[in-house]
């Protein structure tokens, strides 16, 4: 069960991590299509950032209480490395500089944003996969330590 | 790059216009979404999403304000836990839990405790029942109304011992991390002080509060592996931090 335990430790530092990236891609994504928006009907940056709320919630789902989990740790959780180093587009100044950034240039960060939040959210996943297997493997043993 | 952040940083900290703290509003406001999202897991429906991302802006904005470059530390975890702490002190305050709903787990928690007491074990479900002046069945009712799941449950639940911040709470003497329930859960400290708690407990209680806290599985999953239904579980689960709280508080 040790083993099973170390397993399970490694994955969740890895799930916490995708996870973490993952919400600030979905962020970006919410907050660069509402810029999009804005250039198109007209408007402040300003309102834009009074209108956070409603942009950073539009899409969020929220788990059930059954299927709620007791917190994960909330840190950024380890480093992860793209070869490309994509992992800068959940990093960089974009944001901070969104007015100045050019119309073709903020059409193609929504994409690429999109694709990696695709790629976080699928290698995320498979995680959730490993770390449910072991967690029942654990899980069975403990009821079966119990009834024995 | 880390030099055009530190440049952000730089901006506002010299100059203070709410031009330059706009852009940095702007570039970490993904970490609301972060925390807000962790905060929501579990919260009933009628509390509102864009409600808990302002709450969020708003310590989010406190941390930039407050945060000071030359000092070190990363600002993502600052802020993280300043975010984490404005959201929850608001629900706080809102008391975010329907008023009857509250009052009955105040007198159920009081039937708990007072059984412990006296019968210098954990209570059964008819005793629990004829104390409250309800049927069993009216008892399990009950309990499947009173949920404790989430950061906010959790943040509850190590306030054990306490009435609305009144006093020392289980949480402030170990982690002394203030609103941070789950840096207080995430302590080795905490951990040890629960588990000790949750071993004394009777076998299926045990069972339940184990593989949630310590496993990490939802109360779906839970049900699955012990073979009974989620509102089964659920009002195991509800039953079982009574009782811990009682413990807690002693
Ligand atoms: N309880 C719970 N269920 C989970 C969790 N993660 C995933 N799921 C479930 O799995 C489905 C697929 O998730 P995905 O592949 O990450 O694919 C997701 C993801 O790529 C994206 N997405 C999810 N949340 C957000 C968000 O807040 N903003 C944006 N922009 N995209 C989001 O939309 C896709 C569809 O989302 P849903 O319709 O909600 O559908 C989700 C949801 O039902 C979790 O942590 N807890
Ligand atoms: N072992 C394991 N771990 C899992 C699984 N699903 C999520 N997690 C991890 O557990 C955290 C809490 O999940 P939650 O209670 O469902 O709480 C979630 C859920 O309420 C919501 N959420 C996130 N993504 C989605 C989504 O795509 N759809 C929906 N409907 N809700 C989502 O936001 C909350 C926080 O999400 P995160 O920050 O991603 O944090 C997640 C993630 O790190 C799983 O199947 N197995």
């Amino acid at each position: 069960v040790d083993e099973l335990r170390a397993m399970k430790a490694e994955c969740n530092d890895v799930e916490n991590a995708l996870s973490y990236r993952r919400r600030l891609a979905q962020a970006r994504i919410e907050i660069l299509e509402a810029e999009h928006e804005r250039r198109a009907l007209g408007g402040t940056v300003e309102d834009l950032v009074k209108d956070l709320p409603r942009i950073l919630s539009a899409e969020s789902g929220r788990s059930s209480i059954t299927d709620t989990r007791v917190p994960p740790p909330d840190s950024p959780g380890v480093e992860l490395h793209w070869p490309d180093g994509r992992e800068q587009l959940v990093a960089d100044t974009t944001l901070a500089h969104l007015p100045l950034l050019p119309d073709d240039e903020l059409e193609s960060t929504i994409e690429r944003l999109h694709a990696f939040e695709r790629e976080l959210s699928e290698l995320r996943h498979r995680m959730h996969e490993v770390i449910d297997a072991v967690e029942g493997e654990i899980a069975e043993r403990q009821v079966a330590g119990t009834a024995g | 790059s880390a030099a055009e952040i530190a440049e952000l940083w730089r901006d506002y900290k010299d100059g203070g216009t709410s031009h330059a703290r706009e852009r940095l509003i702007l570039h970490y406001s993904p970490l609301v979404k972060f925390v807000a999202g962790r905060v929501a897991a579990g919260l009933p429906q009628n509390i509102e999403q864009s409600d808990l991302v302002s709450y969020g802006i708003f310590g989010l904005i406190d941390a930039i304000d407050k945060f000071d470059p030359g000092r070190g530390y990363k600002f993502e975890t600052y802020a993280i836990s300043r975010i984490k702490g404005a959201i929850i002190d608001e629900l706080r305050s809102i008391d975010w839990v329907p008023r009857s709903v509250r009052a009955k787990a105040r007198a159920i928690e009081r039937a708990y405790s007072k059984l412990e007491n006296e019968l210098r074990r954990s209570p059964e479900d008819k005793e629990v029942a004829t104390e409250l002046g309800l049927t069993e069945d009216e008892l399990a009712t009950t309990l499947g109304q009173i949920s404790f799941v989430g950061v906010v449950a959790l943040d509850e639940l190590l306030s054990a011992g306490s009435e609305r911040g009144s006093g020392a709470t289980v949480g402030d003497t170990i982690a002394g991390s203030g609103h941070d329930p789950v840096a207080a859960f995430e302590s080795e400290e905490m951990r040890q002080v629960l588990a000790d708690a949750i071993n004394r407990m009777p076998d299926r209680e045990r069972l339940v509060l184990t593989l949630y806290y310590y496993e990490g599985l939802t109360l779906a999953e839970i049900g699955n592996v012990l073979g009974v239904t989620e509102s089964r579980v659920c009002q195991i689960h509800t039953k079982a931090i009574f009782q811990l709280r009682s413990r807690l508080s002693e």
